[in-house]
């Protein structure tokens, strides 16, 4: 049989890999190896399983610290979904559309991707299936102006919560942030206190960029919530916790297939179970 | 940056005396600490280190006298070397036209916009008539978006109908080529998960109809560990025969190229560096592998 200090080295491994594949990153992971390790030492851990559960439990202390769902204590609420190219916020958008329609709230869509090749289009197919209003205007027109009479016409409308999708664009293009900020206070000038959500998306497949990703959208934005897109397919999305960890920004809703049900409200517990599986 | 973790390393070594196994081996594990924040896949970073190991215990890195920066060259060459240093490649072009190529990959990781870019740069260079082919009839304005990007380019674009299946649309598209003397036919596929047996299936479909000459795997580069098993399925069920990696103009590491071209050993042959249509380049293994390290 192996010693206890070699079944602690090849358990430590074991678990290291795990976290790693999970995208959790390296800095948290050593975080988390080094709180296993000081129990295993005070002999408070004898096998694997244990071990296991000693870090789904730091792990759930992570993603608690920072859990909160949404409020809907505004009317219109008015919600900015971001995020760089290609993790899903059109999409994202549908389901929150429908889902907040299904809930019995009027809701409201904004066009404000002009740049994108068929981006408007996109959206008014989901626009169409939830049955749901879209504001827009040509291919090209201002972003901002988008969302100026998107809000403008929430008002009017007298909407529940009025949803804007914006252009994918990368973190590091100062002058695509600056468009962002631009339509902010563009939105503050309708209503002071809006976006009252600056929704994230994410992408599950991403690595350790996200956390880029998420430091420069919330410095541009302040980001107020955390989407996180594709948990269906093989990747584990370990990154939320290293985001929410560092940010502390709320996980809202996770994505988990291309339909316009599959979408979750994020569940630590569950979240967590699935990554040490 | 690598250097500065191995400068460092080195340092507290200095002061000990004569290197020995043990040092190396802190040495090697701050390197593969550099690769994992770079998102290099955790088992691809561990068999790295190893051939490093070897290199640098059999190059009597352990008497040089300027260890860090001979750690460093064996790194960067043992990397380059993976990546295809001195490969070819090239897009498959001689061949009796048209020349078929077919986009697969993730969601969202590029596919329509490279077709798009990959028309253009073979137009503008190799002096091409592309056409391109929307076969992705389950995203909502899909064909649109490559209609669009062909009127952009003023490229012909294939009048897909979103109620046909993507097999009958590529076959098709052959024809349609041919009638109208196109030689180069670019097959957007739509994005789908490796796990996905129905849709994975469809793709095999769609190369059994039509025989591409290139089956480009399009990947983000910002992809994370996952790299490795999503590109090892589409390989396996595909037999890629290269790689676009998008969205390199971010600042992403990019270990995930090292992860697909060492369980593939396919070659990366162009990289996507922004949204317009002309942003794509061909893919140089120096320029990643500093990227990687830092
Ligand atoms: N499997 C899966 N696919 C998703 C999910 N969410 C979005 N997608 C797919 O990801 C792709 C990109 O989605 P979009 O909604 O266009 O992403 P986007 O962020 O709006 O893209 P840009 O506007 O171009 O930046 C589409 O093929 C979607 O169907 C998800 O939760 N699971
Ligand atoms: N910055 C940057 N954005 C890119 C690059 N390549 C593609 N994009 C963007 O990434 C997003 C997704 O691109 P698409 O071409 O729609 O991706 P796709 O793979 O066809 O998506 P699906 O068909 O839904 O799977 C769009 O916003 C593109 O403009 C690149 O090299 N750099
Ligand atoms: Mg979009
Ligand atoms: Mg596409």
């Amino acid at each position: 049989l192996l010693g206890k200090k070699e079944l602690d080295e090849d358990v430590i491994e074991q678990l290291e890999e795990l976290l790693i594949s999970s995208d959790i990153g390296v800095k948290t992971t050593l975080y988390l190896i080094e709180k296993i390790e000081e129990r295993i030492s005070r002999a408070k851990l004898d096998d694997v399983k244990e071990v296991k559960n000693a870090l789904k439990e730091y792990l759930l202390e992570i993603l608690m610290k920072n859990h909160s769902e949404l409020i809907f204590n505004r009317k219109p609420f008015v919600i900015m979904v971001v995020g760089v190219n290609g993790t899903g916020k059109t999409t994202t958008i549908g389901k929150l559309a429908n889902k907040y329609k299904n809930s019995g709230k009027k809701v409201l869509l904004a066009a404000a991707d002009t740049f994108r090749a068929a981006a408007i289009e996109q959206l008014e197919e989901w626009a169409k299936r939830a049955n749901i209003d879209i504001i827009k205007q040509k291919e090209g027109a201002d972003p901002s102006a988008v969302a100026f009479d998107a809000v403008k016409a929430a008002q009017a409308r007298d909407v529940d919560v009025l949803i804007i999708d914006t252009a994918g664009r990368l973190h590091t293009k100062v002058n695509l942030m600056e468009e962002l900020k631009k339509m902010k206070r563009v939105i503050k000038k309708v209503i002071p206190d809006a976006p009252h959500e600056v929704l994230l998306v994410l992408d599950a497949n991403t690595g350790q960029n996200a956390i880029s990703q998420t430091k420069m959208f919330n410095e541009a934005l302040d980001v107020t919530g955390i989407v996180m897109t594709k948990l269906d397919g093989t990747a584990k999305g370990g990154i939320v916790v290293a985001v929410t960890n560092e940010f502390g920004i709320p996980i809202r809703y996770i994505g988990v297939g291309e339909k316009i049900e599959d979408l979750r409200e994020f569940n630590p517990k569950e979240f967590v179970e699935a990554i040490l599986e | 940056s690598l250097s500065e973790k191995l400068d460092s390393a080195f340092n507290k070594i200095r002061g000990k005396g004569v290197l020995n196994e043990k040092n190396i081996q802190d040495i090697l594990r701050e390197i593969r600490l550099v690769l994992l924040e770079a998102d290099v896949n955790y088992k691809v970073a561990k068999t790295f280190i190893n051939y490093v190991k070897e290199r640098a215990l059999g190059e009597e890195v352990l008497k040089s006298l300027t260890p860090s920066q001979q750690f460093i060259k064996i790194v960067k060459e043992e990397m380059e070397r993976i990546m295809g240093g001195g490969e070819d490649n090239s897009l498959k072009l001689e061949v009796a036209p048209p020349a078929i190529y077919m986009l697969v990959g993730l969601q969202g990781s590029g596919k329509t916009t490279t077709a798009g870019k990959i028309a253009n740069f073979l137009r503008k260079n190799f002096k091409r008539n592309p056409l391109l082919v929307p076969a992705d009839v389950y995203r909502p304005a899909a064909i649109l978006q490559l209609k669009k990007i062909g009127a952009q380019l003023n490229i012909d674009c294939y009048p897909s109908d979103e109620k046909e299946n993507p097999v009958d649309i590529a076959k098709k598209s052959i024809d349609y080529a041919k009638q109208k003397n196109l030689d180069l036919v670019l097959i957007d596929t739509a994005g789908r998960l490796h796990i996905d047996e129905e849709l994975m299936k469809e793709l095999e479909n769609i190369k059994l109809a039509v025989n591409p000459h290139e089956i480009l795997f399009v990947a983000d580069a910002m992809t994370g560990q996952e790299a490795v098993n999503v590109a090892k399925e589409f390989d396996s069920r595909l037999d890629i025969t290269g790689i676009v990696l998008t969205k390199l103009d971010g600042d992403a590491r990019g270990g995930a190229a090292l992860s697909i071209r060492a369980i593939t050993g396919k070659p990366i042959k162009l990289v996507g560096v922004g949204e317009k249509l002309n942003d794509i380049e061909i893919f140089y293994p120096d320029r990643i592998v500093s990227r990687i390290l830092g």
